[in-house]
């Protein structure tokens, strides 16, 4: 219940009407749209309960190994609903033609995959949002000062998926487990944007603002 | 950790 309480609003991309379409201008509309999103979700893991205990330091570790995640599961829940296009915004809304433009095929077909997955599981809210704070729990930076704490914290989200699915899908005793199951596919996914906006930055054509290049940074 | 100064503050903010 608090995390759904906690799921932060929809943000818009808002793309600037007078500049011409063009590779650039999505992927800057993009990235403008992610350092948004991120300062959102800060906030956001600052309401998964047990999270604003730890320590600062492994509050940041585990934000730098799981951001990307994190937004791409948020792509992939406002995705579930259409048919092989993705929503990155309510306003911002890629099909294949627009990702082939933007030079993102494979990485948005890397998404749908997903979309693919959670829609034959038929994923829920409930199940999004603990799977979104798990993701975050479980995001294995190699910097954790208190990895007890951080188990603690995994231990805690896990039994609330646990508890959903006892109640809400008695038929199927391994739900929560294939829920689970779903995550080494989506930090693939993530690994595989994380390098392809690191070399967008390298080419240096896309402007990107601080906090997403400081956390594409601490994943270089 | 002294690169993540964005990040750093805006857990610290209390929003």
């Amino acid at each position: 219940s608090l995390l759904l309480v906690a799921e932060p609003e929809a943000i818009f991309a808002m793309p600037d009407p007078t500049v011409p379409e063009s590779d650039i201008k999505a992927l800057t509309t993009l990235c403008d749209l992610a350092d948004r999103e991120l300062v959102v979700n800060i906030g956001w893991a600052k309401h998964i309960p047990g999270f604003p205990s730890l320590s600062l330091a492994d509050q940041m570790s585990l934000l730098q190994s799981g951001w990307m995640e994190i937004l791409i599961l948020r792509v992939v829940f406002r995705s579930l609903a259409l048919e092989d296009k993705l929503v990155y915004a309510e306003d911002y809304i890629m099909d294949e033609e627009q990702s082939k433009l933007a030079g993102l095929l494979d990485l948005n077909n890397a998404i749908l995959q997903l979309v693919k997955k959670y829609k034959t599981m038929g994923l829920e809210k409930e199940e999004f949002v603990v799977l979104k704070a798990i993701a975050l729990a479980n995001s294995d930076s190699m910097h954790i000062e208190d990895s007890e704490a951080v188990q603690r914290l995994q231990d805690v989200l896990h039994g609330a998926l646990q508890d959903y699915e006892t109640t809400h899908h008695p038929e199927d005793p391994r739900r929560a487990g294939k829920m689970i199951m779903t995550l080494p596919l989506l930090r693939q996914t993530a690994a595989r944007a994380i390098q392809h906006f690191c070399s967008i930055k390298q080419d240096g054509r896309v402007p990107m603002h601080k906090l997403f290049l400081e956390l594409l940074e601490a994943k270089a | 950790k002294e690169k993540h100064k964005i990040l750093h503050q805006l857990l610290q903010n209390s929003t």
